[in-house]
Protein backbone atom coordinates (compact mmCIF):
# COMPACT_ATOMS: atom_id res chain seq x y z
CA UNK A 1 0.00 0.00 0.00
CA UNK A 2 2.66 2.76 1.16
CA UNK A 3 3.72 2.57 -3.09
CA UNK A 4 0.80 4.38 -3.45
CA UNK A 5 2.60 7.34 -2.18
CA UNK A 6 4.78 7.35 -4.94
CA UNK A 7 4.39 9.55 -7.68
CA UNK A 8 2.86 7.66 -10.69
CA UNK A 9 5.06 9.45 -13.23
CA UNK A 10 7.94 9.64 -10.69
CA UNK A 11 8.55 5.76 -10.08
CA UNK A 12 10.78 3.94 -12.18
CA UNK A 13 10.09 1.43 -15.00
CA UNK A 14 11.09 -2.24 -14.62
CA UNK A 15 12.28 -1.21 -11.26
CA UNK A 16 11.77 -4.33 -8.95
CA UNK A 17 8.77 -4.30 -6.84
CA UNK A 18 9.45 -3.31 -3.19
CA UNK A 19 10.29 -5.86 -1.06
CA UNK A 20 7.72 -5.88 2.33
CA UNK A 21 10.24 -5.29 4.33
CA UNK A 22 11.06 -1.47 2.60
CA UNK A 23 7.26 -1.43 2.47
CA UNK A 24 7.24 -1.78 6.67
CA UNK A 25 10.20 0.24 6.78
CA UNK A 26 8.95 3.10 4.89
CA UNK A 27 5.78 2.94 6.48
CA UNK A 28 7.44 3.34 9.72
CA UNK A 29 9.23 6.38 8.78
CA UNK A 30 6.01 8.06 8.31
CA UNK A 31 4.69 6.92 11.76
CA UNK A 32 7.79 8.07 13.38
CA UNK A 33 7.58 11.19 11.56
CA UNK A 34 3.70 11.64 12.89
CA UNK A 35 4.87 11.02 16.14
CA UNK A 36 3.38 7.25 16.39
CA UNK A 37 4.91 4.22 17.27
CA UNK A 38 2.32 1.68 15.50
CA UNK A 39 0.17 2.28 13.03
CA UNK A 40 -3.34 2.74 15.02
CA UNK A 41 -6.25 -0.08 14.09
CA UNK A 42 -9.01 1.96 15.19
CA UNK A 43 -12.24 -0.31 15.36
CA UNK A 44 -14.87 0.49 12.90
CA UNK A 45 -17.02 1.90 15.76
CA UNK A 46 -14.79 4.39 16.73
CA UNK A 47 -16.52 7.84 17.27
CA UNK A 48 -15.55 11.30 16.60
CA UNK A 49 -16.86 13.92 18.54
CA UNK A 50 -18.47 17.16 16.46
CA UNK A 51 -16.75 19.18 18.22
CA UNK A 52 -13.20 18.00 17.15
CA UNK A 53 -14.50 17.82 13.46
CA UNK A 54 -16.02 21.10 13.78
CA UNK A 55 -12.16 22.18 15.62
CA UNK A 56 -10.65 20.69 12.32
CA UNK A 57 -12.62 22.49 9.77
CA UNK A 58 -12.02 25.94 11.93
CA UNK A 59 -8.05 25.39 11.97
CA UNK A 60 -7.86 24.25 8.46
CA UNK A 61 -9.90 26.89 7.49
CA UNK A 62 -7.40 29.58 9.78
CA UNK A 63 -4.54 27.72 7.71
CA UNK A 64 -5.35 28.98 4.87
CA UNK A 65 -6.02 32.37 5.93
CA UNK A 66 -2.55 32.43 7.46
CA UNK A 67 -0.86 31.19 4.34
CA UNK A 68 -2.33 34.56 2.63
CA UNK A 69 -1.48 36.66 5.24
CA UNK A 70 1.80 35.44 5.27
CA UNK A 71 2.20 36.51 1.99
CA UNK A 72 1.72 39.89 2.82
CA UNK A 73 2.80 40.39 6.47
CA UNK A 74 7.18 39.80 7.39
CA UNK A 75 6.99 40.51 11.20
CA UNK A 76 7.43 37.51 12.69
CA UNK A 77 5.97 35.86 15.93
CA UNK A 78 7.83 35.90 19.11
CA UNK A 79 8.59 32.24 20.36
CA UNK A 80 7.39 33.01 23.28
CA UNK A 81 3.88 33.49 22.24
CA UNK A 82 4.62 30.17 20.11
CA UNK A 83 5.55 28.91 22.82
CA UNK A 84 2.72 29.96 24.76
CA UNK A 85 0.29 28.08 22.44
CA UNK A 86 -0.78 24.65 21.08
CA UNK A 87 -0.06 22.50 17.83
CA UNK A 88 -1.97 19.24 19.06
CA UNK A 89 -5.37 18.90 20.84
CA UNK A 90 -6.70 15.19 22.01
CA UNK A 91 -10.08 14.64 23.07
CA UNK A 92 -11.12 12.11 25.98
CA UNK A 93 -14.27 10.32 27.26
CA UNK A 94 -14.46 9.19 30.44
CA UNK A 95 -13.77 5.53 31.71
CA UNK A 96 -17.43 4.57 32.53
CA UNK A 97 -16.54 2.40 34.77
CA UNK A 98 -15.67 4.30 36.81
CA UNK A 99 -18.43 6.51 36.89
CA UNK A 100 -19.86 7.14 40.40
CA UNK A 101 -22.94 9.18 41.23
CA UNK A 102 -21.85 10.72 44.54
CA UNK A 103 -25.35 11.85 45.10
CA UNK A 104 -29.10 12.46 43.60
CA UNK A 105 -31.40 14.07 45.43
CA UNK A 106 -33.65 16.47 45.20
CA UNK A 107 -32.00 20.01 45.04
CA UNK A 108 -28.06 18.89 43.70
CA UNK A 109 -26.50 15.43 41.10
CA UNK A 110 -23.45 15.41 42.06
CA UNK A 111 -21.02 12.93 39.84
CA UNK A 112 -17.38 11.69 39.26
CA UNK A 113 -15.70 11.33 36.35
CA UNK A 114 -12.34 10.46 35.60
CA UNK A 115 -10.47 11.06 32.64
CA UNK A 116 -7.34 8.52 31.28
CA UNK A 117 -5.04 11.31 30.65
CA UNK A 118 -1.87 8.59 30.71
CA UNK A 119 -1.76 8.80 26.61
CA UNK A 120 -0.57 12.44 26.49
CA UNK A 121 3.13 11.81 25.84
CA UNK A 122 5.42 13.12 28.80
CA UNK A 123 7.15 15.35 26.25
CA UNK A 124 4.23 17.50 25.29
CA UNK A 125 3.79 20.61 27.19
CA UNK A 126 -0.39 21.25 28.37
CA UNK A 127 -1.28 24.62 27.89
CA UNK A 128 -4.72 24.45 28.95
CA UNK A 129 -7.66 21.93 29.03
CA UNK A 130 -11.98 22.57 28.87
CA UNK A 131 -14.06 20.30 30.03
CA UNK A 132 -17.32 20.08 27.55
CA UNK A 133 -20.50 19.06 29.25
CA UNK A 134 -23.94 19.00 27.56
CA UNK A 135 -27.13 20.68 28.24
CA UNK A 136 -31.01 19.60 26.60
CA UNK A 137 -33.41 22.01 26.20
CA UNK A 138 -36.10 21.26 29.04
CA UNK A 139 -39.77 22.90 27.69
CA UNK A 140 -41.30 24.66 30.47
CA UNK A 141 -44.41 26.86 31.44
CA UNK A 142 -43.47 29.92 31.70
CA UNK A 143 -44.03 30.63 35.57
CA UNK A 144 -44.07 33.74 37.94
CA UNK A 145 -41.18 32.37 39.72
CA UNK A 146 -37.70 34.30 38.19
CA UNK A 147 -35.23 31.61 39.51
CA UNK A 148 -37.19 29.01 37.50
CA UNK A 149 -35.45 27.24 34.86
CA UNK A 150 -31.60 27.81 36.32
CA UNK A 151 -29.33 25.64 36.85
CA UNK A 152 -25.43 26.45 38.60
CA UNK A 153 -23.05 23.85 37.19
CA UNK A 154 -19.63 23.19 39.23
CA UNK A 155 -17.10 21.86 38.62
CA UNK A 156 -14.49 20.49 41.17
CA UNK A 157 -10.80 18.75 40.77
CA UNK A 158 -10.89 16.04 43.36
CA UNK A 159 -8.13 15.98 45.60
CA UNK A 160 -8.36 13.32 47.53
CA UNK A 161 -11.02 10.96 46.83
CA UNK A 162 -13.77 10.37 49.35
CA UNK A 163 -12.91 8.18 52.36
CA UNK A 164 -16.12 5.28 53.73
CA UNK A 165 -18.30 7.90 55.43
CA UNK A 166 -16.86 10.99 54.21
CA UNK A 167 -16.90 13.40 51.15
CA UNK A 168 -14.02 13.88 49.01
CA UNK A 169 -11.94 16.99 49.40
CA UNK A 170 -12.56 19.04 46.47
CA UNK A 171 -11.75 22.73 44.78
CA UNK A 172 -13.83 24.35 42.86
CA UNK A 173 -12.03 24.86 39.12
CA UNK A 174 -15.22 27.00 37.51
CA UNK A 175 -19.00 27.80 37.65
CA UNK A 176 -21.63 28.65 35.57
CA UNK A 177 -25.60 29.89 35.92
CA UNK A 178 -27.25 28.10 32.85
CA UNK A 179 -31.51 28.36 31.90
CA UNK A 180 -32.66 25.43 30.69
CA UNK A 181 -34.53 26.68 27.83
CA UNK A 182 -31.43 25.79 25.24
CA UNK A 183 -29.27 23.06 24.21
CA UNK A 184 -25.90 24.02 24.47
CA UNK A 185 -22.36 22.73 24.86
CA UNK A 186 -20.78 24.75 28.05
CA UNK A 187 -17.32 24.54 28.36
CA UNK A 188 -15.64 24.68 31.82
CA UNK A 189 -11.64 25.39 32.00
CA UNK A 190 -10.00 22.68 34.13
CA UNK A 191 -6.76 23.71 32.69
CA UNK A 192 -5.17 24.20 36.71
CA UNK A 193 -6.24 20.53 37.48
CA UNK A 194 -4.71 19.05 34.07
CA UNK A 195 -1.75 20.88 34.46
CA UNK A 196 -1.32 19.37 38.05
CA UNK A 197 -1.72 15.78 36.60
CA UNK A 198 0.12 16.16 33.92
CA UNK A 199 3.21 18.67 34.51
CA UNK A 200 3.44 17.91 38.35
CA UNK A 201 3.07 14.48 37.93
CA UNK A 202 -0.24 14.62 40.79
CA UNK A 203 -2.74 11.74 40.98
CA UNK A 204 -5.33 11.80 38.80
CA UNK A 205 -8.34 11.60 41.09
CA UNK A 206 -10.94 12.78 38.52
CA UNK A 207 -13.36 15.74 38.46
CA UNK A 208 -16.65 15.88 40.21
CA UNK A 209 -19.42 17.47 38.68
CA UNK A 210 -22.27 19.38 40.57
CA UNK A 211 -25.77 20.63 38.93
CA UNK A 212 -27.53 22.34 41.35
CA UNK A 213 -30.90 22.46 40.02
CA UNK A 214 -33.71 24.89 40.98
CA UNK A 215 -35.56 24.61 44.22
CA UNK A 216 -38.80 23.15 42.50
CA UNK A 217 -37.06 20.45 40.24
CA UNK A 218 -38.65 17.53 39.44
CA UNK A 219 -38.44 14.85 36.60
CA UNK A 220 -37.16 16.63 33.18
CA UNK A 221 -35.40 19.52 34.80
CA UNK A 222 -33.09 17.07 36.44
CA UNK A 223 -31.81 15.73 33.36
CA UNK A 224 -31.12 19.53 31.50
CA UNK A 225 -27.76 18.74 32.11
CA UNK A 226 -26.35 15.28 30.39
CA UNK A 227 -23.65 14.48 33.02
CA UNK A 228 -25.25 10.51 33.06
CA UNK A 229 -26.44 7.83 30.43
CA UNK A 230 -30.09 7.87 30.19
CA UNK A 231 -32.71 5.14 29.78
CA UNK A 232 -34.10 6.75 26.65
CA UNK A 233 -31.50 7.68 25.05
CA UNK A 234 -30.96 5.76 21.39
CA UNK A 235 -27.80 4.27 20.91
CA UNK A 236 -26.04 7.07 18.96
CA UNK A 237 -27.11 10.10 21.09
CA UNK A 238 -25.45 9.28 24.10
CA UNK A 239 -21.52 8.86 22.47
CA UNK A 240 -22.46 12.50 20.61
CA UNK A 241 -24.03 14.22 24.09
CA UNK A 242 -21.37 12.83 26.90
CA UNK A 243 -19.02 14.77 28.65
CA UNK A 244 -15.82 15.97 26.51
CA UNK A 245 -12.48 16.38 27.88
CA UNK A 246 -10.41 18.51 25.29
CA UNK A 247 -6.21 19.51 25.94
CA UNK A 248 -4.48 21.70 23.78
CA UNK A 249 -1.10 21.07 24.07
CA UNK A 250 2.37 21.66 22.08
CA UNK A 251 4.92 18.63 21.23
CA UNK A 252 8.01 21.47 21.27
CA UNK A 253 7.94 20.86 16.99
CA UNK A 254 6.37 22.58 14.74
CA UNK A 255 3.95 26.02 14.43
CA UNK A 256 1.15 26.37 16.54
CA UNK A 257 -2.76 26.06 15.85
CA UNK A 258 -3.88 29.58 15.87
CA UNK A 259 -7.43 30.20 16.17
CA UNK A 260 -7.45 29.15 19.90
CA UNK A 261 -7.95 33.27 21.27
CA UNK A 262 -10.46 33.24 18.45
CA UNK A 263 -13.12 30.95 20.07
CA UNK B 1 14.30 23.57 -43.75
CA UNK B 2 17.06 21.56 -42.93
CA UNK B 3 17.37 23.14 -39.43
CA UNK B 4 13.69 22.35 -39.17
CA UNK B 5 14.49 18.64 -39.60
CA UNK B 6 17.48 18.25 -36.85
CA UNK B 7 16.44 16.58 -34.15
CA UNK B 8 15.15 19.02 -31.26
CA UNK B 9 17.59 19.93 -28.54
CA UNK B 10 15.39 18.42 -25.42
CA UNK B 11 14.55 21.09 -23.36
CA UNK B 12 14.80 20.75 -20.12
CA UNK B 13 12.19 22.63 -18.10
CA UNK B 14 13.14 24.92 -15.41
CA UNK B 15 12.68 25.07 -11.70
CA UNK B 16 9.10 25.18 -10.38
CA UNK B 17 6.84 23.32 -8.18
CA UNK B 18 5.03 20.34 -9.82
CA UNK B 19 1.56 19.04 -8.25
CA UNK B 20 1.70 15.70 -5.73
CA UNK B 21 -1.21 14.62 -4.07
CA UNK B 22 -0.82 12.17 -1.61
CA UNK B 23 -4.04 10.15 -1.38
CA UNK B 24 -4.37 8.46 2.07
CA UNK B 25 -6.56 5.81 0.65
CA UNK B 26 -4.53 5.26 -1.47
CA UNK B 27 -1.77 4.21 1.06
CA UNK B 28 -4.71 2.36 3.44
CA UNK B 29 -4.65 4.94 5.80
CA UNK B 30 -7.97 6.13 5.65
CA UNK B 31 -9.23 3.98 8.57
CA UNK B 32 -7.30 5.93 11.13
CA UNK B 33 -7.02 9.66 9.30
CA UNK B 34 -10.33 11.10 9.86
CA UNK B 35 -9.89 14.06 7.93
CA UNK B 36 -8.45 15.16 5.60
CA UNK B 37 -8.93 12.43 3.11
CA UNK B 38 -5.50 13.54 1.89
CA UNK B 39 -3.31 16.78 0.81
CA UNK B 40 -1.44 18.40 -2.02
CA UNK B 41 2.35 18.11 -0.82
CA UNK B 42 3.59 19.31 -4.38
CA UNK B 43 7.49 18.29 -5.47
CA UNK B 44 10.52 20.65 -6.60
CA UNK B 45 11.78 19.45 -9.95
CA UNK B 46 13.66 21.59 -13.32
CA UNK B 47 16.98 22.97 -13.64
CA UNK B 48 18.59 25.65 -12.25
CA UNK B 49 20.20 27.13 -15.54
CA UNK B 50 23.04 29.49 -16.40
CA UNK B 51 22.49 32.93 -15.58
CA UNK B 52 19.97 32.30 -12.74
CA UNK B 53 16.73 34.59 -13.63
CA UNK B 54 14.89 36.28 -10.72
CA UNK B 55 11.84 34.09 -10.75
CA UNK B 56 14.12 31.09 -9.87
CA UNK B 57 13.77 32.65 -6.18
CA UNK B 58 17.97 31.73 -5.81
CA UNK B 59 20.60 33.17 -3.33
CA UNK B 60 23.64 34.97 -3.73
CA UNK B 61 25.22 31.80 -2.91
CA UNK B 62 23.71 29.75 -5.49
CA UNK B 63 24.27 32.63 -8.17
CA UNK B 64 28.10 32.28 -6.95
CA UNK B 65 27.68 28.11 -7.02
CA UNK B 66 26.14 28.02 -10.51
CA UNK B 67 29.03 30.80 -12.20
CA UNK B 68 31.55 28.80 -11.05
CA UNK B 69 29.74 25.52 -12.62
CA UNK B 70 29.97 27.43 -16.02
CA UNK B 71 34.00 27.64 -16.25
CA UNK B 72 34.31 24.62 -14.29
CA UNK B 73 31.71 21.37 -14.44
CA UNK B 74 32.55 19.64 -11.23
CA UNK B 75 31.03 22.21 -9.34
CA UNK B 76 27.37 21.24 -9.25
CA UNK B 77 24.47 23.67 -10.52
CA UNK B 78 22.45 24.87 -7.19
CA UNK B 79 19.88 22.61 -6.71
CA UNK B 80 15.80 23.39 -7.10
CA UNK B 81 14.32 22.83 -3.73
CA UNK B 82 11.68 23.52 -1.38
CA UNK B 83 11.70 27.06 -0.12
CA UNK B 84 8.42 27.86 1.80
CA UNK B 85 6.75 25.03 3.36
CA UNK B 86 3.40 25.30 5.41
CA UNK B 87 1.96 22.76 7.71
CA UNK B 88 -1.23 20.62 7.27
CA UNK B 89 -3.58 19.68 10.44
CA UNK B 90 -4.46 16.12 11.05
CA UNK B 91 -7.54 14.58 12.72
CA UNK B 92 -7.15 11.23 13.29
CA UNK B 93 -7.57 8.15 15.62
CA UNK B 94 -4.16 6.57 17.91
CA UNK B 95 -3.78 3.47 19.31
CA UNK B 96 -6.46 3.84 21.90
CA UNK B 97 -9.30 5.37 19.33
CA UNK B 98 -8.67 8.94 21.08
CA UNK B 99 -9.17 11.22 18.85
CA UNK B 100 -6.29 13.53 18.56
CA UNK B 101 -5.57 17.12 15.55
CA UNK B 102 -2.25 18.18 15.21
CA UNK B 103 -0.26 20.40 12.98
CA UNK B 104 2.34 19.51 11.15
CA UNK B 105 4.99 21.64 9.67
CA UNK B 106 6.59 21.78 6.67
CA UNK B 107 4.07 19.35 4.83
CA UNK B 108 3.30 21.52 1.86
CA UNK B 109 5.83 23.02 -0.59
CA UNK B 110 4.46 26.45 -1.62
CA UNK B 111 7.45 27.79 -3.78
CA UNK B 112 10.49 26.22 -5.10
CA UNK B 113 13.86 28.30 -6.04
CA UNK B 114 17.52 27.43 -6.48
CA UNK B 115 19.80 27.36 -3.77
Amino acid sequence: GCAGLLPEIGRRKNSPHLSQDALDAFELRLLTMFGLKQRPSPSKSALVPQYMLDLFTTYSANSAEQKHHKAKSTVGRSADRSASRANTVRSFHHDESTEELTSHHSGKTTQRFLFNLSSIPGEEFVTSAELRIYREQVMTNSSGNSSAGYHRINIHEIIKPALPFKEPITRLLDTRLVQHGLSKWESFDVSPAVLRWTMEAHANHGFVVEVVHPGDAEGDYKSHVRVSRSLHDSTESWPQMRPLLVTFSHDGKGHVLHSREKR
Amino acid sequence: QARANKPKKKHKANCKRHSLYVDFSDVGWNDWIVAPPGYHAFYCQGECPFPLADHLNSTNHAIVQTLVNSVNSNIPKACCVPTDLSPISLLYLDEYERVILKNYQDMVVEGCGCR
